[in-house]
């Protein structure tokens, strides 16, 4: 699946 | 960051804070699921694991380490320190049918087939489900003390909160992640039942008491 940010959140 | 995800956060360290404190000062884990603190323990090791390979602020790395500690404490207390006083008999949720659909789900939709990613992945399905053990023990006991009740609404807050975050930075920040964003809705929607009882019963001063 695509996604658009890196996995900035906790 | 936005406020949402600020206060969620806060709402996460709180709820966790509670569970801790609660354990230790009753020096009791009675009514406390020790197979959704595994999961939870589980959920943060995996997820966190990118602590050592990239560095996104130091709110964020210090927020990693304190979950992934006070996690891993929580499931000391309750299997080590306070064993004697773990209900047992109460906390029969059958984790392994949690565990097998998460991997599962993780190997088959996720965003890049790499190690690091299928573990997020992992983590992030996991999360979703990894408080149906402590609410299970809550529907068998029939009821929550009020200080659990505090922790469960702590905790089903954060996510519920990431959900506006999520509205938040697709609106301003063109950014989302679908896997995310599914496995959090899911999260949150297990705990409606158990707000709305928190809302009409705790918050008047009543046990949480669960139709039996």
């Amino acid at each position: 699946i695509e996604k658009s940010s890196t996995h900035d959140e906790l | 960051m936005n406020i949402f995800r600020i206060i969620g956060d806060l709402s996460h360290l709180l709820a966790i804070i509670i569970l801790l404190r609660k354990i230790w000062k009753t020096r009791s884990c009675a009514g406390i699921s020790g197979k959704s603190q595994i999961l939870f323990a589980l959920v943060y090791t995996t997820r966190y694991l990118d602590l050592v390979t990239t560095y996104v602020s130091l709110y964020n790395t210090v927020m990693k380490i304190i979950f992934i500690a006070v996690s891993i404490a929580t499931c000391y207390l309750i299997y080590m320190k306070f064993k004697a006083t773990y209900d047992h008999n109460h906390d029969t949720f059958r984790i392994e049918f949690l565990l097998a659909p998460a991997v599962i789900l993780a190997l088959l939709i996720n965003h890049d087939f790499t190690f690091l990613e299928i573990l997020w992945t992992f983590s992030i399905y996991l999360e979703s489900v990894a408080i149906l053990p402590q609410l299970f023990m809550v529907s068998k006991t029939g009821e929550a003390e009020s200080i659990t009740s505090h922790y469960l609404f702590a905790l089903g807050s954060y996510r519920a909160l990431y959900i506006l975050n999520w509205i938040y930075r697709y609106h301003n920040e063109e950014i989302y992640d679908l896997i995310a964003i599914v496995a959090g809705i899911v999260q949150t929607a297990l705990y409606c039942d158990f707000f709305y009882l928190y809302i009409t019963k705790v918050l008047r001063g009543k046990k949480l008491q669960l139709p039996a």
